[in-house]
């Protein structure tokens, strides 16, 4: 039997206790992607 | 009335446009030097304005690249420098306004260094642009130049980069030099003031005595010509646009070419101001 966890529907920020402990919740907003080095 | 503030995302299609109508200003605004390109997109801010204007606050990374300010090759076709090769990055600010659907950047503020967390013994180091000995090497090599071309002599307009290596054999230039056809009585020459007059980048590696040149000319765009009017299109540059403040290349201090530093007609906040908000994926925040 698989359980389907239920996830916010919008993110929280990133630095909100919530955030730390669940990866799931931290989304990469900004800075953007990497072109060429860092 | 409320003034919105959003944050998109710093890799969304619309911090990207922002971020390549910046690219591209901040590239015609320099005269001297290096083309940039966007490395990344560090924070992107959309403001919309109780009219319904919206003002892009965008900051971004840009990296030098091998293509001259005159050269005709698409910033997307130019290569990166390699950190190495002592890369030169700018940290610009920059607000853009969104009108009619087409955005126009208003005011920018950009820094511009020298990397050096990736240097290495033995790779190249990056030289003031007024080394004596490395002026030298470029007059030296530009004359070798000029000894093997035919009807056309070429003076310097602008050297764009020198640094030296040391090999086993002592020290070696290696330089980077802007030449254009020049009009030569007596070994004096004067650059030819002809929007047609060749253009070309030379790269030079050796010694004073001993060295390798190479010079790929820019090719020569013809004017637009209507009934009225004769727009020269390339090499010409845009012209700096008034307001402007410090920063330009012949004026700094000569370690290598930089971005224009400041253009703030109108100086706003939101070129210096530090964002107080912490909760960046939010993405509306209304402010009353």
């Amino acid at each position: 039997i698989l359980f389907k966890r239920d996830v916010a529907a919008a993110s929280a920020p990133a630095d909100t206790p919530a955030a730390q402990t669940d990866p799931l919740l931290l989304v990469p907003v900004c800075p953007g992607r990497v072109r060429f080095f860092k | 009335a409320q003034i919105n503030v959003l944050r998109p995302m710093c890799d969304s299609p619309e911090a990207e446009e922002a971020a390549m109508v910046a690219q591209d200003y901040l590239n015609a605004q320099h005269t001297h030097g290096y083309k940039y390109a966007l490395n990344r997109i560090e924070d992107i801010k959309i403001i919309t304005m109780p009219t319904g204007d919206n003002t892009y606050v965008l900051e971004i990374d840009l990296l030098e690249t091998d293509c001259h300010v005159l050269d005709p090759t698409p910033v997307a076709n130019c290569t990166v420098r390699p950190k190495v090769l002592t890369a030169v990055e700018g940290d610009c600010d920059v607000v853009l306004k969104k009108v009619g659907g087409a955005l126009t950047v208003t005011e920018f503020k950009c820094k511009t260094e020298e990397s050096t967390e990736d240097f290495c013994l033995g790779c190249p180091t990056l030289l003031p642009l007024n080394d004596t000995r490395a002026l030298d090497f470029v007059h030296a090599s530009l004359a070798t130049f000029n000894n093997n071309t035919v009807n056309v002599t070429y003076t310097i307009l602008e050297v764009g980069r020198m640094s030296t290596q040391i090999v086993s054999g002592g020290p070696v230039y290696l330089a980077e030099y802007v030449v254009v056809e020049a009009n030569c009585t007596d070994g004096a020459c004067v650059p030819l003031n002809d929007p047609i007059a060749e253009h070309g980048i030379c790269t030079a590696k050796g010694f004073t005595a001993a060295h390798s040149v190479n010079c790929k000319m820019f090719p020569i765009l013809m004017p637009i010509v209507d009934a009225n009017n004769t727009v020269p299109a390339a090499p010409v540059l845009p012209p700096m646009v008034h307001g402007h403040t410090g920063g330009l290349s012949h004026k700094h201090g000569l370690r290598h070419h930089k971005l224009t530093t400041l253009y703030s007609p109108v100086l706003t906040s939101l070129l210096s101001a530090e964002s107080a908000e912490s909760a960046e994926v939010v993405p509306v925040v209304h402010v009353v």
